[in-house]
């Protein structure tokens, strides 16, 4: 495997923090995980969507800077989505 | 705002809670506060009331915790996830927990825990999150550079009151008159240095000051009392009151005149009152009292009656054995009669004709002497 350049390792990063904050709050499936490596699959993107949405931010489907400052910030434990 | 699925909500207006662990961040006093404050902000805008166990299974279980801690949703170290809550029903239902990874403070130097637990409690009322970024149930923790200004949003108003309506009296009604009584002649004038005072209660974190038919409404957060006629709140009660004091641990506040008592909860006389003060355990000479204070830490219940006092254990609903005793031997420097005492600060405040003694029961000794109206902002 050849070792990942900066920029693919921290968009690597952002995904992994996506897709827990995604698993913890805004109920994605876990066991889909495997096959939502890859930022385009269309049930993450409906899922970031969806965050955006509800936590006032532009939708733009993608983990921008606002959106991964969001989630970087304290918030309660309670999920968004789901019960 | 949301609801949880299937609108999960209490069935009963009166709900209990006790905080079973504290953060060593704060002093528990601060911690209690915290917490009594943030019930408040969802008191004022319902029916519902609450009261704090000290034992024993209470509706909402309060606890500080780290990392894994027994239910399915661990902890994640500090930052990230501040504490979560669970929507209303039996059981941990109900129950707040609040992550001790963070550093909890009652400023915003650190996490305020008003504000998280006001949003916490939220959920324990049955609130989910709301989207409106402005309310208290949105998700991301906001902080407030002045916590004085805090207030519900209208949407956290509404998704509440969708769940228990709104607080007894409607809007026409209003159940906290908006202006005070306007100082009429004749009424007591809270700057005149020579006012004494007949009783004196706190009341859910406010202090009550009677006098005559009337009384002062001071609170922390509100330099300025107000004035008001004891009718307007509790009708049935009498005037020229003899003492008062606050059961912290029931949410009651007990009245006294002459040789009979009331309770009130809130705005509401308990019913079963008036009982006769003999209930207590006074012997039959004793036909009124003239002040009382109950030390909400030790759950202990001081009555004074001329230069005497009893004391009465909460815990066991008895007078201790061994009283009277003179009030010179246990407080000196206060000088009977007492007319009115109540607790704060961890102090006992003792007011007699205009003067008002600071006492402290850990060092046994008063600290300061005040006048009597020092409270009241003149």
């Amino acid at each position: 495997a050849y070792p990942l350049s900066g920029a693919a390792k921290e968009e690597d990063s952002n995904m992994d923090l996506a897709q827990q904050y995604l698993e913890k709050y805004y109920d994605l499936k876990t066991d889909m995980k495997q096959f939502v490596r890859r930022k385009d699959s269309n049930l993450i993107v409906k899922k970031i969507q969806e965050m955006q949405k509800f936590l006032g931010l532009e939708v733009t489907a993608k983990l921008d800077s606002d959106t991964l400052e969001v989630m970087h910030q304290p918030r309660c434990g309670v999920p968004d989505v789901g019960h | 705002f949301r609801t949880f699925l299937g609108m999960p909500k209490w069935r009963k207006t009166h709900l209990t809670y006790r905080i079973m662990k504290y953060t060593t961040d704060l002093p528990r006093d601060a911690v209690d506060s915290a917490i009594e404050k943030a019930l408040k902000v969802w008191e004022e805008v319902t029916p519902l009331t609450f009261s704090k166990l000290y034992e024993g299974e209470a509706d909402i279980m309060i606890s500080f915790a780290v990392k894994e801690h027994g239910d399915f949703y661990s902890f994640d170290g500090p930052g990230y996830s501040l504490a979560h809550a669970y929507p209303p029903g039996p059981g941990f239902y109900g129950d707040i927990h609040f992550d001790d990874d963070e550093k909890w403070t009652e400023d915003t130097s650190g996490t305020n825990l008003f504000l998280v637990a006001a949003h916490e409690l939220g959920h324990s009322l049955g609130l989910f999150h709301s989207a409106n970024t402005e309310a208290l149930m949105h998700p991301v923790y906001k902080s407030f550079t002045d916590l004085t200004r805090f207030r519900l949003s209208q949407d956290d108003v509404n998704g509440i009151q969708s769940l228990y309506g709104p607080p007894p009296a409607s809007p026409e009604k209003p159940l906290v008159p908006t202006k005070s009584v306007p100082s009429v002649p004749g009424t007591p004038d809270k700057c005149d240095t020579a006012l004494s005072f007949d009783a004196i209660s706190t009341l859910r974190g406010e202090y009550l000051f009677f006098k005559d038919r009337y009384f002062w409404r001071k609170s922390n957060w509100n330099l300025e009392p107000e004035f008001h006629l004891i009718s307007t709140f509790w009708p049935s009660l009498p005037s020229y009151l003899d003492a008062a004091y606050e059961d912290n641990s029931r949410d009651i506040v007990f009245i006294f005149k002459g040789n009979k008592l009331w309770a009130i909860r809130g705005n509401e006389v308990q019913v079963g009152y008036p009982r006769g003060i003999h209930t207590l355990g006074f012997p039959p000479t004793i036909n009124k009292i003239d002040a009382a204070v109950s030390d909400k830490e030790k759950k202990k219940t001081y009555f004074f009656v001329e230069d005497k006092y009893w004391r009465f254990d909460e815990n066991s609903q008895s007078m201790e054995q061994g009283f009277p005793r003179l009030i010179a031997d246990d407080f000196p420097g206060v000088k009977p009669k007492v007319d009115a005492v109540f607790q704060a600060f961890g102090f006992f405040y003792f007011f007699s004709g205009s003067s008002q003694f600071e006492f402290d029961p850990n060092a046994k000794m008063v600290t300061h002497i005040l006048k009597s109206n020092s409270w009241l902002h003149c």
